[in-house]
């Protein structure tokens, strides 16, 4: 998957990737102060078609817990699952509906996205996008992306959540890259010296099938050096 | 005699032919006979309909004439209808049969060598009842048919997802194979086509086998929970969520232990509430209020289904026995107050739902045994809160008084038939309103968009059932349309949105239209006098005026044979005269048969009715 770190009070954006097999889970965001959680499960391509690999990885489930309401969801590009305690309720993403209760609401827009609004003002969109079903290769997979996330406690950590506080970083020596028309340069973040590559990412919260494209410096290597420890040290046993 | 002439008539043909579509179901029932015989012979044609549908036409054609049925004012068509009783001239007519049934039977002497054709039309709204659509037909030919055949073509928009058909006189592979069904996509076929040898109760026999129901059952896809369908300006949505939590339930079982209940009854109500018993979740509360002279209750205010009590409540009603006589109003007032105040104290959890359910086998005769102040006294104790069912055990009962007294605190009523599987029945009424889904449910639509709708809210929706509200649009030529569903969960509040693209939907029209274009409009005309006529039953004075009159206009601009309108068919026959009469028998008309059949001498033209009461 790729992820997009709009960096807080700049105007600029770093983005990076996380390349690891298909099943594996990630915890995106860890807030021990609102008891928010969310994790997200990789998936790959169709199939165990060798030759058709492009090594290609996204999000195919995402779960979002919360602790403190003893509250949890899991969306996958079929269904989703709210979860309160024992009780589940089950939609699926041709459903168009607003479901509120005490400190929460989910609202899901048919084929397009949902939306998890926690009562602190916390949100997150879900975009499903969606490929042909008889497409021999690529799968229906999800995008998650964070509203207001500096509402979020300063303690909240994960490959996302660790990005939600200001944080320091300067882009220098800007030269000619491998690709004529993505540049080198370096950065200095977390006391790291990195060598990164403008590029480019897209935004899908508008428009699930064109999106709008984000300018960022990409962070090779499983944004090694830019994200704390190694990207392995997120890996979760499970979504909840 | 040629194979299967029975007494001089051959019926050569036997066809019921059922189109549905978004489960308003269309059937035509057709027999042709012919007289074999050397003289003039009586043939009738008898056909059991369900009690939910209305008859729309019914035709005779003798020797290629046909003479068709005109749907009339009932007091319009009774007049001759009386008339004709005068003159000894009543041949025909609709009787109850059974739990489900209708009983429509019209007899007509063919002369030797004449051909006679019945055709009965009627159509029916399907209901949703754990989890699918049923058909129901009873088939009961009285001798072989040469062409038997059942044809019944489904379309549904969401798609088909499980189709079955089975008959309960298919005993053997033989008559097995003169059934089919399938079903793809959006399309279901059902058909019964049995040879005259499969129709043979045995080899050598020459009377039929085919004596049983015959039932169609199936369900639709539900990618989402609702569904919008607009056709020439009318739109119907079906609404049927799954995948919800059950809203827990506070229930409070007013059961009548006086006298009559003595014996199989008393003996099966305990069977049945043991079975509910077992079937309660530990998120519920109950409790049990006995009403006989006096009122007793198994504990004083509601209480968790916990595992302990529970068990505690199938010794109460092992213990439950039979005394003295009956009390309703102190019996209801006792189990509303117990809901209201377990509410009050917050006894019960907030998201719950209450259910009141009666169950009594005879009338109020001690106490407050005035229906009218028994009803009084139950709507201002309720007050809307919660709906009151009530279940009518066997036959000495005011079924009526149940009827009305359930209608108007939002509830409804059954009755329990007297019979071996009693408590399967109260079990299965159990089972329909033991998994609330949502409570207080309201299907929005655009305002000022919409004219005529039918009822738009609803106090439960219960898993396998299913809310279906029709209306017209103000302008055709809208390019979309929008309907909010609104209802309160177990664990939070939902807003379902459907929204209809019009381009998309006349795409989808042009695929279902071969079926009957105007089915939506119908549909929508079913469904309002259904509930029109369910209102007039609690309403007066000026009210019940203007809901008849709305009642009586859709019936006789829509050709239904309702409760208020009679249909009349005139035969000119040489020398004789026949007038039938069909009655659509109310409840109350369920043990006593409203058949006349008599026929003279006479100049008059005849007629036939067709009518409803």
């Amino acid at each position: 998957p790729h992820f997009i770190i709009q960096v807080p009070g700049k105007n600029d954006t770093i983005c990076f990737n996380i390349d690891e097999k298909p099943g594996t889970v990630l915890s995106l965001i860890q807030d021990p102060v609102t008891g928010i959680a969310v994790t997200g499960q990789i998936i790959g391509e169709k199939g165990n078609n060798a030759s058709s690999r492009t090594g290609k990885t996204y999000f195919g489930k995402l779960g979002i817990a919360n602790a403190w309401m003893d509250f949890r969801i899991e969306v996958t590009t079929e269904k989703i699952i709210l979860g309160n305690g024992d009780a589940l309720s089950t939609f699926s993403w041709l459903d168009t509906v607003t479901v509120t209760q005490t400190g929460l609401s989910v609202t899901i827009n048919r084929k397009k996205n949902m939306v998890v609004s926690f009562e602190d003002g916390i949100s997150f969109v879900i975009v499903l996008h969606q490929v042909w079903k008889k497409h021999p290769v690529h799968q229906d997979f999800l995008g998650f992306y964070v509203v207001d996330s500096h509402r979020m406690s300063a303690q909240t950590h994960g490959l996302l959540g660790q990005f939600f506080q200001p944080f320091d970083f300067k882009v220098f020596d800007v030269r000619p890259g491998s690709d004529p028309m993505k540049p080198d340069a370096t950065m200095v973040v977390k006391s790291h010296r990195l060598t990164v590559t403008r590029g480019s990412q897209k935004d899908y919260r508008k428009d699930a099938s064109v999106g709008t494209k984000v300018v960022c410096w990409f962070v090779h290597n499983n944004g090694e050096g830019f994200i704390d420890g190694v990207h392995t040290d997120y890996i979760v046993p499970s979504l909840f | 005699l040629p194979e299967g002439v029975v007494d001089g008539i051959e019926i050569y043909s036997t066809k019921i032919s059922c189109k549905v579509t978004s489960r308003f179901a269309h059937n035509v029932v057709t027999t042709r006979a012919v007289n074999r015989a050397d003289k003039a012979k009586e043939v009738s044609f008898d056909v059991e309909l369900p009690k939910t549908a209305f008859i729309t036409n019914f035709t005779l054609t003798i020797d290629g004439v046909t003479y068709p049925g005109s749907v009339k004012e009932k007091e319009v068509a009774q007049k001759q209808y009386e008339k004709a009783v005068s003159q000894g001239k009543t041949a025909g007519l609709v009787k109850a049969s059974g739990r489900k049934l209708e009983k429509f039977t019209v007899s007509v002497n063919v002369a030797a060598g004449s051909k006679v054709i019945f055709e009965l039309t009627y159509e029916e709204l399907l209901k949703r009842n754990k989890g699918k659509y049923e058909m129901y037909l009873k088939v009961q030919p009285k001798q072989l048919v040469r062409h038997f055949e059942i044809d019944a073509h489904i379309f549904e928009p969401q798609g088909i997802s499980m189709l079955d058909a089975d008959a309960s006189f298919i005993t053997n592979d033989l008559l097995g194979s003169a059934l089919t069904k399938s079903f793809s996509g959006k399309k279901g076929h059902v058909s019964f086509k049995p040879s005259l040898d499969q129709q043979r109760s045995c080899p050598t026999c020459t009377d039929s086998l085919l004596n049983g129901d015959f039932t169609i059952v199936y369900d639709v896809n539900r990618e989402s929970p609702g569904n919008v369908q607009i056709v020439n300006g009318y739109f119907v949505h079906f609404f049927a969520p799954q995948g919800l939590p059950v809203v827990p339930k506070n229930i409070a079982f007013v059961i009548d232990v006086s006298g009559s209940m003595s014996g199989r009854k008393i003996q099966q109500t305990r069977e049945a509430l043991l079975k509910i018993l077992d079937d309660m979740k530990e998120e519920d509360y109950l409790n049990f209020i006995l009403f006989s002279t006096g009122v007793t209750t198994w504990k004083d205010h509601l209480v968790k289904a916990t595992p302990a009590n529970l068990e505690e409540a199938r010794a109460f009603v092992k213990n439950i026995r039979d005394r003295s006589m009956t009390n309703i109003n102190d019996g209801l007032l006792r189990g509303i107050e117990m809901l209201n105040k377990a509410r009050e104290d917050h006894l019960v959890p907030e998201r719950s739902t209450s259910i009141l359910v009666m169950l009594t086998d005879g009338d109020a005769n001690t106490g407050e045994s005035r229906p009218e102040k028994i009803q009084e006294n139950v709507r201002n104790a309720i007050r809307g809160k919660f709906p009151l069912y009530n279940l009518g055990f066997g036959n000495n009962l005011n079924y009526n008084f149940l009827e009305s007294l359930a209608l108007e605190n939002h509830g409804f009523a059954r009755r329990i038939y007297e019979d071996s599987d009693a408590s399967l029945q109260l079990q299965g009424f159990y089972e329909e309103v033991a998994n609330p889904l949502l409570t207080n449910v309201e299907l929005e639509y655009p305002e000022n968009a919409i004219l005529d709708l039918t009822r738009n809210s609803y106090p439960h929706f219960y898993d396998g059932s299913e809310i279906v509200v029709a209306g017209r649009l103000v302008d055709r030529n809208v390019d979309n349309f929008k309907a909010d569903v609104k209802g309160h969960g177990a664990l939070n509040d939902l807003t379902f949105t459907e929204e209809v693209d019009m381009k998309e939907m006349d795409a989808a029209l042009k695929e279902q239209g071969y079926i009957f274009g105007d089915y939506i409009e119908r549909l929508w005309a079913y469904l309002t006098i259904e509930q029109l006529l369910e209102k007039r039953k609690n309403a007066r004075g000026d009210e019940k005026e203007n809901i008849t009159a709305e009642a009586l206009e859709l019936s006789l601009k829509y050709h239904f044979v309702t409760p208020l309108t009679s249909m009349v068919v005139t035969k000119p026959e040489d020398n004789e005269d026949q007038t039938a009469i069909a009655d659509k028998p109310g409840e109350e008309a369920i043990s006593a048969s409203t058949a006349y059949l008599t026929s003279q001498q006479s100049s008059h033209s005849p007629y036939y009715y067709v009518d409803g009461d």
